[in-house]
């Protein structure tokens, strides 16, 4: 069974699109099959894959008028990674969405009957920085949330928020097996006090849940997606390459044992 | 008259809040009055300043219910700056607001009457990272709208939207007045070519409308908000500090002319 993945924070600017990018490469390097869906309007995982947001493309109309999903899958040049991209429009799906009968519920139903037919191991799905339709519908159709947290003082204030949604999410009946697939500390800088402060106190709070692999602030990482390419392709042996294929495999270990 | 700057950019992370904060500050030091209002469900603005969000304090009721704005302003620590805090309760803002009459003037139709009884020189809206109703409400009830712009590849591709958003805003009639306050480049890495290239495109595409101040990335700025404090109190020696003072000097030179 395909496991559904939805990166979300609603902070902004902490790692989430370039660890839905990442991941999905070393995942898919290992074998894995990967579909990998640009929710945000912003489109940064389209291009962060170097193809370009198209029109008609994301799951905008499928959403709204129940088109299938099929048609919007794209390749990417990665063996093994496939994409539904994001669209300009899709910013309008907030407000179209929400007058809509169950609109909670709509990326669910549209994504759970597309999985039956096809095998994924896992979908990647790439939120926008806020916790809005588009955020909520990514987590009513996910198994589990990965949430990417910059090793920053604000966003420790924002965790207490997203952990929240979880137990909402449960609450409300909207998604009551949601899980919490792991915390991502991002952008240690090795240099600064407050980054280690910042992971001793999510440690400290979350324990378990976070992953061991620390990803570090890293240049190379914020100049791959001006080639079109994950940091892992673009430059293999950094910094920020090397952390995220540790990150893979510690996911990976944390699903033999299921 | 007060001037009212709208500090938006859908982007995550690109320094919105901290532009809003710094910049405030160093304003009153000149003896201007700011109001801030913190128009983002996160409330980091209003923690920025180190006061705790508080329920009922935001403009979230006074959006719904036409309560008064004059008691949801709050003092900080700093002379002539005073702030409408946020609250977690904003983010049901986005659903309620959108089910109103007219519902993107709601901001405005509290914002401006309040300013009539009250003598500030600035008011300064921090906005969250999306397009979604707050945003278009800071928009429409704004003089001008002020675009934090990080020194990273996917910058730029937002840029183009965010611009697009003040024409729309004067061919819909929202806003026909709307003017771009102008453009700051933050978090500018010396080390990194990626900064270059981006400042030189920036440059190029927007001329005179990006302020000549570039805001290094500087730790003591990500550390000043786990003091409650602006970074040009925290560390006023400081290269973000010493840039943010700039900044605002150049942003009066600019008003001088008026
Ligand atoms: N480990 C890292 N080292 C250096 N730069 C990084 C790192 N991770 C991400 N970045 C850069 O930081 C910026 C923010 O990252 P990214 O866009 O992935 O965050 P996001 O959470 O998806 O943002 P948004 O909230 O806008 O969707 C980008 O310019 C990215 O290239
Ligand atoms: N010049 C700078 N140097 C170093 N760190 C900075 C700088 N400016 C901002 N930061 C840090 O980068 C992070 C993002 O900045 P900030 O929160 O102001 O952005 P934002 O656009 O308001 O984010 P959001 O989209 O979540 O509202 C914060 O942790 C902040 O402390
Ligand atoms: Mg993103
Ligand atoms: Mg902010």
């Amino acid at each position: 069974r395909t496991r559904v993945i939805a990166v979300a924070n609603q902070k902004g600017g902490v790692g989430k699109t370039t660890t839905v990018i990442n991941l999905a490469a070393c995942l898919a390097q290992t074998g894995k099959k990967i579909l990998v869906v640009d929710l945000d309007p912003q489109s940064n995982a389209t291009s962060g894959f170097g193809l370009d947001p198209e029109d008609g493309a994301s799951v905008y109309r499928a959403l709204i008028e129940d088109e299938p999903l099929a048609d919007r899958v794209r390749p990417t040049a990665i063996r093994n990674v496939e994409i539904v991209p994001s669209e300009l429009d899709l910013a309008g799906a907030e407000v179209d969405v929400a007058r809509m009968e169950g609109y909670l519920q709509r990326f669910r139903s549209i994504l759970r009957p597309f999985l039956e037919a096809n095998g994924y191991d896992f979908v990647l799905v790439d939120c926008p920085p806020s916790l809005g339709i588009l955020t909520m519908n990514a987590l009513t159709a996910a198994d589990a949330m990965l949430i990417p947290i910059q090793c920053e003082y604000y966003a420790l204030e924002g965790l207490s928020v997203v952990t929240r949604l979880i137990r909402q999410m449960h609450e409300s009946g909207a998604n009551p097996g949601l899980e919490l697939e792991g915390i991502v500390l991002t952008m240690y800088d090795a240099r600064t006090r407050l980054a280690t402060e910042v992971v001793e106190e999510v440690r400290r709070h979350f324990g378990e849940q976070v992953f061991q692999t620390v990803v570090p602030r890293n240049v190379r990482v914020s100049e791959a997606p001006s080639f079109g390419k994950p940091v892992v392709l673009h430059d293999r042996r950094s910094s920020g390459a090397r952390a995220y294929r540790a990150l893979a495999k510690e996911f990976l270990k944390r699903h033999a044992n299921r």
